[in-house]
């Protein structure tokens, strides 16, 4: 009956693995890929039925196994990106542009308008150049690759149980369209949690974790962060913290490329995908004598 | 001599009954996306000499009935139990607002058998 939980209603949450049901906020609409999942386990489980002779480990579907995805598991979670987008698509000079994570570029001062009209170059690789022997040479300051999206990027996590075993965790970027043109680039840093969110302690906490070009076209984006070694096979973390970054690239003129950079700040969106093995609720597959 | 009871009627054989639970029913409907219910089917029924031989029943529980139609007192009758279930997915919004799809194995109850 509806109405305070019955003793057999928490028993039959507990074995769906929930200590009390959830009440949605606003239920968001169900995200395509785990409703061709659903579907798909649903046409397994009929086709099962309608078999019904024994059939050789070879036919039976993976009791915890999610095919499409290709990994171990039986619980798959899409997690909403919580994180605010900080700058509208506004272009501002770029921070990392040549640098890794400990360059003094990545640790650099606050960031600062560049002028559009001028022309992007990629400043070397080493910072510090040769100094001709006897002769001097004027230090140009390196113009940086303008910075067009920064989002940050948080995800609670706190909803999965300690026992379970991560076996794929992706980062899914849908943007409008991709880049508008080469030279694009997409970059990925950890970022520390909300608690130290701050401007200061943001720059100077990150840790870059990939950078890779944004193809024109290319509207989708999957990161793989187990191979990014940011998470480990054993438990997740309750939140994750992460800062996104897009980088313009070079040949269009400075209103294009800030047109451009509002209409992907604003379609830019994330989630993540979490697939983990229950390991106390998937039993390996018995083999039939 | 003992003489062997009457057989039972048929709807009191060990066999599986069926039952839907809608989670409308329940109050669930609000954060179960899918399925709209599961079938919460269970066994039930005897297991006597000599039906248990049809009764998808493994030799043990054969020997048990049998032994059972010669001392009842000290032998009960096998029991009625699932021997074949099949597992469940059901997609659901969690505490956090996200989206869970969930897979439980040996959930839905297709054959009951004597053991």
């Amino acid at each position: 009956q509806p109405g305070p939980l019955s003793p057999q209603a928490v028993a039959l949450l507990r074995a769906l693995g929930l200590s009390e049901p959830p009440a949605p906020r606003q239920p968001r609409p169900v995200p395509p890929l785990l409703w061709r999942l659903f579907r798909k386990s649903q046409e397994k489980l009929a086709a099962a039925k309608e078999t019904q002779e024994p059939q050789g480990p070879e036919q039976q579907a993976q009791p915890c196994r999610v095919e499409e995805l290709g990994v171990p598991g039986n619980i798959v979670r899409l997690v909403p990106d919580r994180g605010k987008l900080r700058n509208q698509g506004k272009l501002l000079s770029g921070s990392r542009a040549g640098g890794g994570a400990d360059s003094p570029q990545a640790r650099g001062p606050p960031r600062h308008r560049l002028n559009p009209s001028r022309p992007v170059t990629r400043p070397p690789r080493a910072p510090c150049l040769p100094f001709p022997p006897g002769g001097s040479v004027q230090f140009e300051e390196p113009a940086l690759a303008p910075l067009c999206v920064e989002k940050p990027l948080f995800f609670n996590l706190s909803a999965l149980a300690p026992q379970e075993q991560p076996t794929l965790v992706r980062l899914e970027l849908a943007c409008a369209r991709g880049a508008p043109g080469p030279g694009w680039e997409l970059s990925l840093s950890l970022a520390p949690g909300p608690q130290l969110w701050g401007w200061q302690a943001h720059w100077h906490h990150r840790q870059l974790l990939l950078t890779q070009p944004l193809l024109p076209g290319q509207d989708t984006i999957h990161l793989d962060l187990l191979d990014l070694g940011l998470v480990g096979p054993s438990a997740l973390p309750r939140n994750l913290s992460l800062v996104l970054e897009i980088l313009a690239g070079g040949g269009g003129d400075g209103n294009g490329t800030e047109a451009a950079c509002t209409s992907l700040g604003r379609s830019l969106e994330a989630s993540l995908l979490v697939v983990t093995l229950h390991p106390q609720q998937c039993r390996p597959l018995a083999r039939r004598r | 001599r003992t003489v062997a009871p009457a057989a039972p009627a048929p709807d009191r054989i060990c066999r599986p009954h069926q039952l839907y639970v809608s989670f409308r029913d329940v109050g669930w409907h609000d954060w179960i996306i899918a399925p709209r219910g599961f079938m919460a089917n269970y066994c039930r029924g005897s297991c006597p000499f000599p039906l248990a031989t049809q009764l998808n029943s493994v030799n043990h529980a054969i020997l048990q009935s049998l032994m059972h139609s010669v001392a009842p007192a000290q032998t009960p009758l096998p029991c009625c139990i699932p021997v074949r279930l099949s597992p469940i997915s059901v997609l659901f919004y969690d505490n956090g607002d996200n989206v869970v799809l969930r897979h439980y194995e040996d959930m839905v109850v297709d054959e009951c058998g004597c053991r």
